[in-house]
């Protein structure tokens, strides 16, 4: 029984106010920052493509199915990010080991031929960022002391 | 001014947190891992 | 007063030289010594010299980002790019702004680094007031925006030096917000929205700080929303900028009521106190909420013996202290009427005392009616309480509290029982004794009147709640399920339970739902 009220002089103004911010909502950068590597708006994909993200895809789980190669694609392209974080965790689980001199992911191939307190002498593969593929370094020297 | 508010894009029902991927009070989705500003390790910055 | 001469040129040297040593690449790993080398800088030029020279620093530096904004998204060249370049600046000045708060005073001198950042969001919310007033309808939110998300993310970033001022950091936020809140800077209302409601800063003020030191905070932000949005919600017809921020709204509430539905509990009272009666879902929806620990049982379980219940007995949390609202003379002649159940004429000034006006819509002291039937409703359950009794039909008839409650549902217009049948309503949410005796009064009222209106009054404004999209509070299920199921109430025989089709066809999916 209250009955719609009368706005005041006040109010008219916020509504004015409110109205043309409206015209210029805020984005989600602008909560974020810079994502140097990947456009933020989603890319427009044709309507037969999954339009929306799986909804357990911030699940651990989900990470440890994902190919290696699309779990460095995830940790080199987004950067500074939750989902590095997890490709990060899915790489170690699948014994990938990140180097932070050399700035790159190694595993061993084998039972290194070397092992002393600071490092093991063997032979790896490592993820080569720039060729975008794995290649196998024989008698490298693996630097605990440079572990994360 | 009713409306049916699970179809405001949020997991009512999910065991987990909202508030932890809630990316906006005006997003119809949560936010995803890769939107997500995170502490991780200096050394993880690689660029 | 005006600026020193050459300050501003001045500052924009220096800040476009923290610009260029921010974007160089090596900042991460140079990045203590390159502080310390420009804030050696800053003092050799005298910046850091006093308060005002500090204020005037920050206030100059954030204009110029502000209008570097400006001309960047009015830039028609720039099209997309133009908030990247936005960032580019307004991300350099924050990090400018966090390690000075980082380097300022010893590491342990945390009073310095605090009171040099509430300086700073003070300053920045005074260039904002200034901009919104200003350029009015062309306000611009984005550099704001930046400029609390991106130094709210640095300073709530794991860091042992933050850490030992995270509480001080968060009011220092909460102060700059309240002060940016949407009824003084309506242009910048979602943006503010969405900083009070960011993760980051949810988690901070509601979970991490401990003995909820951050909840009274966050209260008084969804306050300044609720009273910015309360009169355009009382005319329901939204337009689409105001819908958007109430449905923003309606999120962050969900999100409050999924993760912190004891914060919702707790202040229940004074939410309801500013959100419009009319605003039936968004009521609801803080009402329903209940702390985690408990297990509602099923309204619809037959013969549920709601005394019986464990958690009835407990009274529920009310924050913050209400019965301040009830003025002193009232509250003493009140005090007095439920001691001694006298004198009559209290009864009959009283409703002098709840209404305002006499304009229709706006009669009555609607804050007021909700404090008072609460403060009664209190006195009335430890009064049965002390008699080891439980609340129920019985047990509070006859009693000062019922009068006062009979009086007014007869003394009262439409609109005044209107607002005082919701002031009780509001109190019908998990098992606890506020709802056990709000909902033996209500029905009581329903059941004592011989006022047919009073009785379909008192349905509607249960029906109003229930017809809404969910969810419903467990007390008002419980309460409306009794009322037409009880014999005693005798609901199914009033007419206007079939004064129309639809409204008995109402009724009766409503009853079928609830068998």
């Amino acid at each position: 029984p209250l009955g719609p009220i009368s706005l005041g002089q006040d109010k008219v103004y916020q509504l004015r106010m409110l109205e043309s911010a409206y015209k210029h909502m805020p984005e989600p950068s602008d909560s974020e920052k810079v994502r140097p590597y990947l456009q933020r708006t989603p890319y427009p994909t044709p309507p037969y493509h999954p339009q929306h993200s799986p909804s357990h895809m911030d699940s651990y789980d989900f990470y440890q199915r994902l190919s290696i190669e699309t779990l460095f694609f995830i940790f080199y392209y987004m950067e500074g990010t939750k989902a590095q974080y997890m490709a990060a965790k899915a790489l170690k689980k699948l014994s990938w080991r990140f180097h932070t001199k050399y700035m790159t992911w190694f595993q061993r191939l084998e039972e290194p031929n070397t092992i002393t307190d600071d490092y093991e002498m063997g032979t790896y593969i490592y993820f080569d960022y720039e060729k975008w593929a794995q290649r196998k370094k024989d008698g490298f020297t693996f630097e605990y002391r440079y572990l994360e | 001014l009713g409306s049916d508010l699970t179809t405001l894009g949020l997991h009512l029902n999910s065991p987990e947190s909202l508030y932890s991927t809630f990316s906006s009070p005006f997003a119809d989705s949560p936010s995803r891992p890769q939107d997500i500003d995170y502490p991780v390790p200096q050394e993880y910055l690689i660029h | 007063l005006e600026d020193p001469p050459g300050l501003y040129e001045k500052v924009e040297y220096l800040l476009s030289e923290w610009v260029r040593h921010f974007h160089q690449p090596g900042l991460l790993r140079d990045g203590d010594k390159i502080y310390a080398a420009y804030v050696a800088r800053l003092q050799q030029q005298g910046i850091l010299k006093n308060d005002d020279l500090i204020q005037r620093f920050f206030r100059i530096s954030m204009e110029m980002c502000v209008e570097l904004c400006y001309r960047t998204l009015n830039d028609p060249v720039n099209g997309g790019m133009s908030r990247p370049k936005c960032y580019h600046t307004m991300d350099a000045f924050v990090k400018l702004v966090v390690v000075l708060v980082r380097y300022s005073g010893e590491s342990s001198n945390t009073l310095a680094k605090v009171n040099l950042l509430n300086k700073v969001l003070l300053t920045v919310t005074q260039v904002l007031l200034a901009d919104h007033e200003k350029r009015q309808v062309e306000f611009h939110q984005l550099p704001y925006h930046r400029f609390f998300i991106m130094i709210l993310n640095d300073l709530c970033s794991p860091d042992p030096v933050f850490d030992a001022i995270n509480f001080p950091v968060l009011q220092c936020f909460c102060t700059a917000y309240h002060m940016v809140r949407p009824s003084k800077a309506p242009g910048f209302a979602y943006t503010w929205l969405e900083l009070i409601s960011h993760r980051v800063f949810v988690s901070k003020l509601l979970l991490q700080t401990p003995q909820q030191k951050g909840w009274p905070l966050f209260h008084q932000l969804l306050i300044d929303v609720f009273k910015f949005l309360s009169p355009f919600l009382r005319n329901a017809e939204l337009v689409k900028p105001t819908q958007t921020l109430y449905k923003g709204t309606l999120r962050v509430l969900l999100v409050l009521l999924h993760d912190f539905p004891e914060f919702l509990c707790d202040y229940h009272f004074s939410f309801c106190d500013v959100i419009p009666p009319n605003c039936i879902q968004m009521r609801n929806l803080i009402l329903s909420a209940f702390p985690r620990n408990m297990r509602l049982p099923d309204p619809f379980t037959p013969n549920l013996k709601v005394e019986l219940l464990p958690d009835i007995q407990n009274a529920p949390r009310i924050l913050p202290a209400y019965i301040q609202l009830i003025i002193p003379d009232l509250k003493k002649n009140l005090d007095n009427y439920i001691k001694t159940r006298a004198p009559v004429t209290f009864l009959q000034e009283l409703r002098g005392h709840l209404q305002i006006s006499s304009e229709p819509g706006k009669q009555y002291n609607s804050s007021l009616i909700n404090a008072l039937v609460l403060y009664v409703g209190t006195q009335a359950i430890a009064f049965i309480h002390s008699k080891s009794g439980t609340p129920s039909p019985t047990t509070i008839a006859h009693t000062a509290h019922m009068d006062i409650f009979q009086h007014l549902v007869v003394d009262l217009d439409t609109e005044g029982r209107y607002l005082f049948l919701n002031a009780i309503a509001n109190q019908l949410r998990y098992p606890n004794s506020h709802t056990h005796f709000f909902s033996c009064a209500l029905l009581s009222l329903f059941a004592e009147t011989n006022h047919e209106a009073i009785q379909e009054q008192i349905t509607r404004v249960l029906l109003e709640r229930l017809i809404v999209n969910r969810p419903h509070p467990w007390g008002l299920l419980i309460t409306f399920i009794d009322l037409i199921k009880n014999p005693t109430y005798n609901f199914w025989k009033h007419d206007f339970v079939h004064c129309a089709p639809e409204i008995e066809r109402l009724f009766e999916s409503v009853a079928k739902s609830c068998m």
